[in-house]
């Protein structure tokens, strides 16, 4: 009910808070439940504000800025009530290269705090990088999809001409 | 509970057999446009119940079974097994015993698909339940899909407080 | 009829002056994420008589005037000019025989905007009119948003229609 | 009226068939206009097939897959009636590095073939290398955006670290 709701709550916000700060090197955020006639209903507002701007609408922020947000705040799920596996398919494709840097020191800490299992698909070199292990998918044959085992140096080949 | 592999055949355009061993911390997935990294995680949501065709990019479910290359003909039938460690023993019953659960899920072309754990053929409400308990399942906000992270900042206030649901 | 300038002075977060000279060929924005580069197309749809706040990311029109940072204050008043080559003579009468169009757009917090075209003030449909005639305008298909390419792709056919209508 | 329209559809159509077996190195694709009771209704049906794939809606191909069709579809629009200007903000972010290249071909010849002015905003370094001219927005005040002109090398290391 209603008290298992705003407990999760707190945990999440507390969680989210922290973890966009370390993500954007500062600036804040939080998490507000709207007001509903509906003891089960109301909606979660989400206000963040990168360093030295003012807080506004999320939908105002950038694309990368936008994708570092909602990997905070799913992020701040996980630590509340951690999921065994974790799928990202590309969420570091808008960032530039230091904001995908962030990303991957985030990734890590949650390896070190969670039990989750992490599958991350991505084109970033710097993030290729810093997994424990890379699987290639290629399509050898047109349209028939296989999946082998690569390191680092047969990844980056992969990505950068026709497998 | 723990999940240790992900078996798929037959199912987008994995036609041949594929295994994916799925261990502790990272594992980067990597690939030129359109050879099947988004698949697998598809093949993933769908094991574990996922009910909407759309969500999978598809028109109808047959959508997710092998359509064919110019060289090859389309198959009839898609499968896909997840292989759970169940050591804690937090699975429900009458599964609370067995070590390992190998929860699978078949499509036949035209006939729908059916579900199984450990051979035991159940409901797809079964398993849907049994990833729900574990803090998982085809909805999970944990399963992030392609372009999704800027929906989840757009989406209305009522939708997101879906994410605060899972956390409870 | 060719673009040859933008002018910005407190949109969004070009709450100082900045001049964008556009020359043929393949122009390039680089820069990290959230410093402004969207901004800048947001900038150009709205002076060519963009009326939805909704498309330009914010909720109402005043959203678009810079809101201040911790170290600025609020502005109240925005302005975006483009400049147009018009030697070809191709515009609308009265401005057919000037060889340079400046349109500008101005906005003031809680008044609304104001469109003039060399000084002379007009309405928003004149300047929409202007830039349809030169096969342009807020919602031309050639100005592609951010994540914007695979809505076109999951567009109804309806929708999609409309990007011939650009053609025709 | 509906001369018009098919005209135009005609000539669209032809452009968008070379432009994406350009793109893709082989394949097909076509346009349809679908029928209905209303002369000037009807929707725009897309269909495209990589090479050595089956013909499949164009919801099942993959993210890259999608941004090229679409940029052959809005490139192919651009042929039939030149637009004096045109924006194309990160269209390039779901791209490998060969589809990165294959974009940038397609920009060079959409260069030779028109006089539209094209302004691309990236984050792709094989992108930056192909443009006549870069700018840099930079934020060296936190919050208020500023415009410079750069050269590539300039071009490079503000996207690799905090500007
Ligand atoms: N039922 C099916 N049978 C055969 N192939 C299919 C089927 N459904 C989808 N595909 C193919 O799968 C491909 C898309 O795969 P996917 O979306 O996983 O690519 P991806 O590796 O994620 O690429 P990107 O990096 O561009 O996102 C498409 O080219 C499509 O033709
Ligand atoms: N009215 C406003 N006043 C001041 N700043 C604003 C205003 N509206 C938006 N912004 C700021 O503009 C920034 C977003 O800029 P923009 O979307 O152009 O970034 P970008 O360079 O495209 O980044 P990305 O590479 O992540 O897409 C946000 O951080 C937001 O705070
Ligand atoms: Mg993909
Ligand atoms: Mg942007």
């Amino acid at each position: 009910g209603k008290e298992r709701l705003v407990a999760a709550f707190e945990t999440v916000h507390g969680h989210f808070r922290v973890l966009f700060e370390a993500l954007f090197d500062g600036g804040s955020a939080e998490l507000r439940l709207t007001e509903s006639d509906d003891p089960l209903g109301g909606g979660l507002e989400v206000y963040a504000c990168p360093p030295g701007k003012k807080l506004q609408s999320l939908s105002l922020m950038s694309g990368g800025e936008q994708a570092l947000t909602a990997s905070a705040l799913i992020f701040a799920v996980f630590l509340s009530n951690p999921a065994p596996i974790c799928v990202l398919d590309e969420v570091d494709a808008p960032l530039d290269d230091s904001n995908v840097d962030r990303y991957c020191r985030l990734l890590n800490e949650m390896r070190q705090r969670t039990e989750t299992r992490f599958i991350v698909i991505t084109h970033h070199p710097i993030t290729m990088a810093r997994m424990d292990r890379l699987f290639g998918v290629t399509m050898a044959e047109r349209g028939v999809s296989q999946l082998v085992s690569v390191d680092l140096s047969r990844a980056e080949a992969l990505i950068s001409a026709d497998a | 509970m723990k999940v240790t592999d992900l078996r798929v055949v037959g199912f987008k355009s994995f036609v041949d057999p594929v295994h994916l061993r799925i261990e502790p911390g990272l594992t980067g997935i990597v690939g030129p446009n359109g050879c099947g990294k988004s698949n697998i995680l598809e093949s993933l949501r769908w094991v574990m119940g996922a009910t909407s065709a759309r969500a999978l990019r598809g028109g109808e479910m047959d959508d997710v079974i092998f359509a064919g290359t110019d060289k090859r003909p389309a198959r009839d039938i898609a499968e896909v097994v997840i292989t759970l460690d169940n050591k804690d023993g937090r699975a429900p019953a009458p599964f609370d015993q067995d070590p390992v659960l190998e929860v699978a899920r078949k499509i036949r072309r035209a006939a729908g698909s059916t579900f199984r754990i450990n051979g035991k053929e159940v409901r797809a409400r079964d398993v849907q339940l049994l990833f729900a308990d574990a803090s998982t399942g085809a909805n999970s906000p944990a399963l992030v899909r392609q372009n999704q992270v800027s929906e989840l900042i757009n989406a209305k206030p009522e939708n997101r407080r879906r994410i605060l649901e899972e956390a409870a």
